[in-house]
């Protein structure tokens, strides 16, 4: 099974049109592995994406190096996916 | 469970179960429901397809839910819709009306193969499973896959991509079979595509910016269709076309449909705003599928109401 221990949901906020476009150069980056759960778009709409572990603390860097804010919407993933599991096995026994 | 009653509407469930589910609501309900097998997935699972409907030669509305597999909550809407289908039918005059003039079609898993991956495998599977030749990364993404503005902008080529659109358009089977179900059916009236999350209803074009012609009416109906839905508990939702809404997109399941003549084509993004993106807890579930169902019988009364 594929493990997202540390994999890391951030929503970044973008303010203005080069930070946009900084962000979608980040999207074609496929060796970095990120998982854009929302798109760049616009500065009206914040960007969610998945970040693998391994490629955390560059991606924080990165962002901060470009003055680009960002929040942890999800602190682990694997940690809400463990508590999915095991919310539908308790309701799976009842 | 041993009937659609004992179900747990609360809960997410597996590809059997859902399939379960779908034969149990038909043997029960045997002069309303039945069940339509429109394809395989490229795994060979059955593309299975809910049939609501009193008569023969009916106009029909269509609703679809989770083409991305991991968008859990919509997968989970989409069955509590069907058993709300057979409960409210004969009780709710709105519904029977509509019923007893148009068939409806539910599709409650429309990537059989991506939604059991999510299972076993890969909790954040989006795309179908199909390989890639010359690629290590399997699938394509469905959503991508149509055959309007194929291959433009807001879809990717890479074939790791989560936004992969495929060799060709159609070439995914689970879209395939619907758009030789559309075809050969003819006579669809509204086409509901429903995904998760961001809190949107969208309809055509994604491909492009210039409007599509029914834009005016388009719009007022998405307007009280997410003042319904928010009547029930505040869920804000935002509306428009797709390119304008949210991004480019092309390849889109509904600006195809609309090209097809499907007028009241719509998307939905069901809840959340991002707290806890494609894993929802289950006890937003129900809320989320009851408030959605007063936007989708918002669209389906228009539907009846507006012949054309």
């Amino acid at each position: 099974r594929e493990n997202f221990v540390g994999h890391q949901v951030l929503r970044i906020q973008p303010t203005n049109e080069e930070q946009i476009s900084v962000l979608r150069s980040l999207a074609e980056k496929h060796d970095l592995g990120l998982d854009f759960w929302t798109e760049p778009v616009s500065v009206t709409k914040p960007v969610d994406v998945r970040i693998p572990f391994k490629v955390l603390q560059p991606i924080k860097i990165f962002l901060l190096e470009n003055d680009i804010q960002y929040s942890i919407m999800i602190q682990d993933l694997q940690d809400l996916l463990d508590e999915e599991e095991r919310v539908m096995k308790t309701r799976s026994a009842q | 469970p041993r009937n659609t009653d004992g179900y747990d509407y609360a809960n997410y469930h597996t590809l059997n179960e859902i399939n379960s589910f779908i034969d149990m609501l038909v043997a029960e309900n045997p002069n309303l429901v039945s069940k339509i097998v429109i394809g395989q997935s490229y795994e060979g699972r059955p593309l299975n397809v809910l049939k609501f409907s009193t008569g023969a030669n009916r106009p029909g509305i269509w609703i679809d839910t989770g083409i991305h597999s991991r968008e859990w909550v919509t997968q989970a809407s989409g069955t509590w819709f069907a058993k709300k289908i057979v409960t409210d039918y004969g009780r709710d005059p709105a519904l029977t009306a509509i019923l007893n003039k148009m068939d409806i079609f539910l599709e409650i898993v429309t990537n059989p193969d991506g939604y059991a991956y999510t299972h076993t495998s890969n909790r954040m599977w989006r795309k179908t499973r199909k390989p890639n030749s010359g690629y290590s990364c399997v699938g394509v993404d469905p959503n991508r896959n149509w055959d309007a503005g194929f291959g433009g902008a807001g879809a990717s080529g890479y074939p790791c991509s989560e936004t992969y659109r495929g060799p060709y358009a159609n070439s995914e089977s689970e879209v395939k079979s619907i758009v030789d179900f559309v075809k050969s059916h003819g006579n669809l009236k509204a086409f509901v595509s429903i995904h998760s999350y961001s809190q949107m209803l969208l309809y055509p074009y994604g491909y492009t910016s210039t409007p599509c012609k029914d834009q005016s009416e388009l719009h007022a109906l998405a307007k009280k269709a997410i003042t319904d839905l928010a009547s029930l508990y505040g869920t804000q939702y935002t509306y428009g076309s797709i390119i304008n809404t949210i991004y480019q997109a092309s390849g889109g399941t509904i600006d195809w449909t609309y090209n097809q003549g499907i007028k009241y084509s719509y998307t939905f993004e069901l809840r959340d705003t991002g707290r806890y993106g494609f894993a929802l807890p289950a006890n937003q579930i129900i809320p989320t599928a009851q408030e959605t169902w007063l936007a989708l019988m918002a669209i389906m009364q228009h539907t009846y109401n507006n012949p054309y």
